[in-house]
């Protein structure tokens, strides 16, 4: 038996929006820790991590650990059903390996109470071992600066390149009909923090140039939290990195260019 | 168009 109990189904909600552009189908791992997923795109360019801990939940419960594959476009209709207040239940019984994934909304009143299942499939998906790294450069910023900065230079090109330095942080794009670019300049941080201030660690520059569609995908976890943080090292996967308070993370990896 | 390279030659396989 798992059950897992969310105060808001808005957070699942917005994991799911926030997951299915980049990835159709994926398998859901639950054990005593929490649920968590990794997946990555068809093409094996980009990845996503979400981790939700067991503490974050109003309460948690998994007697022995299950991997359930779900399909996100029919998980995203069925969370649709979902008030954003409404209390969330996930459970599933594995007494007869599990064949579907159930959901209760309970309206904030307890006066509406919905129950909707989910069929589960197969899936063969590959994953990988992500080792813990040290990176050259952690860019910290607000996530709707991110998402307009990928919006407006989506209408530019079709890269981004992100130049980061002690000084600040340029996101740069050309095409065809020109270019643009733009600087977001270091800031200490100082009393009553700006939410929309930029803090960049660093310890030697680092350029990165990224497909900017991958990056449109990412900024849809943008309405989960307020910040990002980019984690740059030269010849290695950019590391985007979306919290999601109290309770985890989504964390999106993305391979860097080749040198033609 | 940008050419990445897939993330199985920076990850291992699990």
């Amino acid at each position: 038996m798992i059950e897992a109990v969310l105060a808001q189904a808005s957070i699942f909600k917005k994991i799911v929006e926030a997951l299915k552009e980049l990835i159709s189908e994926t398998n859901i791992d639950f054990s005593e820790a929490g649920i968590s997923l990794q997946a990555m795109d068809s093409s094996h360019i980009a990845l996503c991590n979400l981790l939700l801990r067991d503490d974050g939940f109003k309460s948690y419960r998994c007697d022995r650990a299950l991997t359930l594959g779900v399909n996100l476009n029919s998980l995203s209709k069925l969370l649709k059903c979902a008030g954003n207040d409404d209390e969330m239940r996930i459970f599933a019984n594995d007494d007869s390996g599990a064949d579907q994934l159930n959901f209760s909304f309970e309206s904030a009143n307890s006066e509406r109470v919905s129950e909707f299942s989910l069929k589960l499939m197969d899936i063969d998906a590959d994953s990988v071992d992500i080792p813990d790294m040290d990176y050259q450069a952690i860019i910290d910023m607000s996530s709707s600066e991110f998402s307009r900065i990928i919006r407006d230079l989506s209408s530019v090109g079709e890269a981004v390149s992100i130049d980061a330095t002690k000084q600040g942080v340029k996101f740069s794009s050309a095409g065809d009909a020109g270019k643009g670019s733009i600087l977001l300049k270091h800031q200490k941080s100082v009393d009553g923090d700006s939410a929309l201030a930029t803090s960049i660690e660093i310890n030697e520059p680092v350029s990165h140039s990224l497909a900017l569609k991958f990056l449109s995908s990412f900024a849809k976890a943008a309405p989960l939290t307020d910040r990002v943080s980019i984690h740059m090292t030269e010849d290695v996967p950019v590391m985007f990195e979306f919290k999601i308070s109290e309770i985890g993370h989504i964390r999106f990896y993305l391979a860097p260019q080749i040198d033609d | 168009a940008v050419n990445q390279r897939s993330l199985l030659s920076f990850f291992g396989k699990k």
